[in-house]
């Protein structure tokens, strides 16, 4: 019985939180919430050598909300009793947030246990301890221990959890016997001249770093001041707030190229008048007149030789009718005006090349410039990219380009429904797109998923997103694909992702999971698929990332351009 | 006449279901398990028990009680209690059945 670490924990100790703007307690104050907040990740801070300012910015490494029943992460609530609250492990994005139930009837001052209610403070100590990393513990009284114990008047961090974080972040004694330790984030003051810096300025602008130094624990230091959190009076401490730069002028830019003039195109080639029809006069018909037969005279249809054959002879006078009516007499034959031995002569058809196909794709068409509401090549991020028979098809907006073994399909982007004529008409864009086991495509659309054999639309298709065990309440999803680790198929949408059972129809049960999972590849992604040298890559914007499946992290935490790559641009 | 009254064997069976899903979200037990109602469906149902019961027991230790294996009164009341929402075994975060 002993605390545990979970494995991830934060690469620096001087910890930003805030309480969420957009997601505040319906039934408390806010001050007097905050503070709260604050003395409960004192309580970590006394222990260890993690520090915690409070800015006013929801990017911060803990941001603390209140949300009731489903929303929108792995853990809905379940209005008053059993489930209080949750947190998660530190990491980007929603990595160290802590959620609280606001259907809970919290109390901001600690009470004796037996009347309703809990004790925020209790709870916060407990939900941090999950923000920095550790798990649950076994040992009863411990404050990681799962289930609420209320809390004593003169709280102290048991051991079990004292050691938990000292474990993971030091001691504040071994801060004090060998000084900082790198794992202190930098406080960045940038020289006012360089233009680069006008980034970092932005950065510092956005996060002030002041050392504090709480002292609020025990409240009766005799200078003492009452916590008055972010911003505090610059004049109290001019130290700590370095001059706002001034803004550097905006470089000027060179003009743009002028083009040339378009070159000016030969006269059209002069065509031969069109042939006359041959006349219609002696076409033999393929009916005789139609004779009336008076009542005494035999009609023909009604005994079954009524048709001489060919062979015999007749001394009948109608005329001679082929009995295949079908094959017509031959027409005279126009000059065919491209003919190989035709000097005019030009294919109207890819020519077939015999050169290696290469694994990059070529560029695309730079002399066709894009209709008005084509997506340009160049200068676009994707709706959804996806390999079907192993060629790259690439979706944006109602269009799609193509690119095969030997490169861009030329007079691409076309539209998405000239190929899937199944799908709605007036079809602005698809959401996902990705070739089944069973070779069969998947277009997601909304709310809706079409399922086609190559072009066909398989019977019963489109389905419901929720038909696919995916919630009610989803509008869309963000990217599919097949896994190449595991070949299984997994759905992605806002900051979660499910897995989806080809077999069953349906996604697992313990799904949907938080797209931390994916280090480094964030939230609302825009496409992801299995290019053919076995990756992933997962896009996001006008960038991509290469997916390490084994360390189940991205390549590189920078993207990549897609253009060049991807469009050959 | 008894089909409108739940048995005691269906009031066990729906406990069971609560218990059940309580195991599967605090990670006691994995999700996706058989259906308890085809219990009597040979080995499969034998295998699920034992799961089960192993769910359990691991439960009532982690909260510090009894150990019996059985859903008593401790086991009931460790249930209903506040907690954190949170699993107590973390191997849902794990894709693909690797252990961290």
């Amino acid at each position: 019985k002993r605390f545990a670490v979970q494995g991830e924990k934060w690469k620096y100790t001087n910890l930003t939180w805030s309480l969420s703007s957009s997601r505040r307690p319906s039934q408390l104050d806010p001050h007097v919430t905050r503070s709260v907040l604050a003395r409960a990740l004192d309580v970590w801070q006394q222990a260890s050598r993690l520090t915690f300012t409070e800015v006013n910015s929801d990017d911060a490494d803990i941001v603390v909300s209140f949300a009731k029943r489903y929303h929108d992460d792995a853990y809905p609530f379940d209005g008053r009793g059993s489930i209080l609250a949750h947190a998660f492990f530190p990491g980007s994005g929603r990595g160290g947030d802590a959620h609280f139930d606001d259907d809970e009837l919290w109390l901001l001052q600690p009470k004796n246990d037996d009347e309703d209610g809990t004790s925020l403070f209790a709870v916060a100590a407990h939900e941090f301890g999950h923000s920095l990393g550790l798990s649950h513990s076994s040992v009863k009284g411990a404050l990681m221990f799962p289930w609420y114990q209320g809390i004593q008047p003169n709280f102290v961090l048991p051991e079990d959890d004292r050691n938990g974080i000292q474990q993971m972040y030091g001691s504040k004694e071994t801060e004090r016997k060998w000084g900082k330790i790198p794992y202190y984030r930098p406080i960045e003051t940038p020289p006012p001249t360089t233009t680069t810096t006008t980034t970092t300025t932005t950065t510092t602008t956005r996060r002030p770093y002041i050392h504090h130094h709480h002292n609020t624990h025990q409240g009766h230091h005799p200078n003492h001041r009452p916590y008055t959190p972010y911003p505090r009076n610059p004049n109290l401490y001019p130290k700590y707030y370095p001059e706002k730069p001034s803004s550097p002028e905006r470089p000027t830019y060179p003009e743009r190229p002028t083009y040339p003039d378009r070159p000016s195109y030969p006269d059209r080639p002069s065509y031969p008048d069109r042939p006359n029809y041959p006349d219609r006069t002696n076409v033999p018909t393929y009916y005789p007149e139609r004779r009336h037969y008076n009542a005494t005279e035999e009609h023909p249809r009604r005994n079954h030789n009524h048709y001489p054959r060919p062979t015999e002879t007749t001394t009948q006078t109608t005329t001679y009718r082929p009995r295949y009516p079908h094959i017509r007499p031959e027409y005279p034959t126009y000059p065919r005006a491209n003919s190989p031995s035709d000097p005019r002569y030009k294919p109207h058809y890819p020519v077939k090349t015999t050169a290696k196909p290469r694994l990059t794709p070529t560029r695309a068409p730079q002399h066709t410039t894009p209709a008005p509401d084509k997506p340009d090549a160049c200068n676009t991020n994707y709706d959804a990219v996806a390999l079907i028979r192993n060629e790259l098809f690439i979706f944006k907006n109602k269009y799609h380009w193509r690119i095969g073994a030997s490169g861009h399909y030329p007079n691409y982007p076309i539209e998405i429904n000239r190929m899937w004529t199944e799908l709605p008409r007036n079809l602005t864009h698809v959401d996902a797109v990705y070739e089944r086991p069973d070779r069969k495509i998947a277009i997601f659309v909304g709310k809706e998923l079409y399922l086609f054999d190559s072009q066909y639309l398989v019977t019963g298709y489109p389905k419901r997103l929720r038909e696919l065990g995916l919630p009610e309440s989803l509008e869309k999803l963000d990217a599919a694909m097949v896994w190449g680790h595991n070949g299984k198929t997994y759905f992605y949408s806002g900051s979660v992702y499910w897995k989806f059972d080809e077999d069953v129809g349906r996604v697992e049960l313990d799904y949907p999971r938080d797209m931390a999972m994916w280090k480094g590849v964030g939230y609302n992604i825009d496409s992801v698929f299995q290019w053919k040298d076995g990756k992933t890559y997962f896009f996001k914007g006008r960038g991509y990332w290469k997916f390490n499946d084994l360390r189940m992290r991205v390549e590189q935490e920078r993207q990549l351009p897609s253009a060049p790559f991807w469009m050959g641009c | 006449a008894s089909s409108a009254a739940p048995t005691r064997s269906d009031r066990s069976t729906h406990h069971s279901k609560s218990v059940r899903s309580y195991l599967q979200n605090f990670g006691y037990l994995k999700k996706g398990q058989p259906e308890m109602a085809n219990l009597l469906m040979g080995d499969v149902a034998q295998s699920y028990e034992d799961d089960f019961r192993i769910a359990i027991k691991t439960l009532q230790e982690f909260g510090g009680i009894p150990v019996t294996g059985e859903i008593d009164e401790a086991t009931k009341e460790l249930i209903k209690k506040k907690r954190c929402g949170r699993p107590d075994r973390e191997e849902g975060d794990i894709e693909d059945g690797r252990r961290k």
